[in-house]
């Protein structure tokens, strides 16, 4: 996954993401393509969670899967989640379940929690700093004010990293992938590199929802394991999602 | 097949997609019951819905032996659905009786995101 927030000079914030998912998970030799990827493509829809006739929040869901991976909440946030990779893993924390200890919670039913129960940025912000998880994650969280954006590093039980917009080396972007951004992504997957390169390429003068989707439509920032672009701004509380299909040649991951 | 490191310039183009390929909206009405929420939508999209459980199945057959399997997921992932927070366990139901796919096979894939990490 690929996640981004960018903003604008007016201090407009712009939330989206390129949501990967099937390294591994059976290939199609017929279409050369990842087998669970093609069949997850075909379920994506917008949910728009409406309570009382109006919208409370707005998310990017597999048909099925309740949980919430992509949403955001007009006039208060936007959230994305990248999976983590971990030996104390989601696994564990599914196990540790199963055995009676109740204490950590889902990650799809706690973003959905989140996105929908938060009444703002640093209540959100806090939540997912300190509440027990059953699985590792980087929460991209935006907010709706200038600055409000950051990348929160979790395991299961502590946060590892929290990187705030401001304080990034662009001072208008913040980008997260599937490592952790302070450390040097591996060689085999580095789509970091390729969407830096392009946010610079594109300056924040230009920063908006069509040039973020460019940069996540560059490849192999986006990849054959690539499902959808969810493009969010919380201000109008926009949610805009095309189904994505990577043109061979396409880096498998 | 491109090797890294990327081989592809920034796009400039890319934006507007095809609007094939844009998303439809689904109202989700929080007053309703759990078990109603989501039956419209799991009736509409079930066919694509038993094919990508299908797929998850096919995967795990490859390593056990698939009937065992399948017998495993619908019976002890099911009875997980009461142990979830509310309203999920509820939620799930609903999709599976809508969907007409057992339970337990529900559970399995909106837990899969913690049990994906193996």
């Amino acid at each position: 996954c690929t996640s981004i927030i960018a903003e604008a000079p007016n201090g407009t914030l712009y939330h989206a993401r390129n949501l990967d998912f099937g390294l591994f998970l059976g290939w199609d030799t017929e279409n050369d393509k990842w087998a669970l990827t093609e069949k997850l493509r075909p379920l994506i829809i917008n949910v728009d969670y409406q309570s009382g006739g109006k919208t409370v929040a707005r998310a990017v869901h597999f048909t099925g899967y309740i949980g919430v991976l992509t949403g955001v909440k007009p006039g208060v946030l936007t959230l994305s989640m990248n999976e983590r990779f971990q030996l104390d893993g989601g696994y564990v924390g599914f196990i540790k379940w199963l055995l009676g200890d109740h204490s950590g919670k889902w990650m799809g039913f706690f973003l959905r929690e989140t996105l929908v129960s938060s009444a703002s940025y640093e209540a959100a912000k806090s939540s997912i700093m300190t509440e027990e998880l059953l699985a590792p994650a980087y929460f991209i969280l935006g907010g709706n004010s200038s600055g409000q954006g950051c990348v929160i590093t979790r395991s299961r039980e502590t946060m590892d990293n929290l990187e705030e917009l401001k304080k990034t080396e662009s001072g208008w972007f913040i980008l997260q992938t599937n490592y952790d951004n302070w450390k040097t992504p591996p060689f085999f997957d580095d789509r970091r590199t390729p969407a830096t390169k392009c946010m610079n390429k594109m300056t924040k003068e230009k920063a908006g929802l069509a040039g973020i989707y460019n940069v996540l439509s560059t490849k192999p920032v986006m990849n054959l394991l690539t499902t959808y672009t969810a493009l969010m701004q919380v201000n109008s509380g926009y949610l805009e999602t095309y189904i994505r299909d990577c043109p061979q040649p396409c880096f498998p991951w | 097949q491109d090797v890294p490191p990327f081989t592809e310039d920034c796009r400039t183009d890319a934006y507007p997609p095809n609007e094939k390929d844009r998303v439809k909206t689904f109202v989700l009405n929080l007053d309703l019951p759990p078990k109603e929420r989501w039956s419209n939508l799991a009736k509409e999209k079930a066919p694509e819905l038993k094919a990508m459980i299908q797929s998850i199945i096919d995967l795990v057959g490859s390593v056990v032996n698939v009937t065992e399997a399948i017998a495993f997921i619908d019976k002890e992932f099911a009875l997980l659905a009461d142990q979830l927070p509310a309203p999920y366990g509820d939620e799930m139901k609903g999709i599976a009786t809508a969907a007409d796919i057992p339970l337990g096979q529900v559970v399995l894939y909106n837990v899969f995101y913690e049990i994906f990490t193996l």
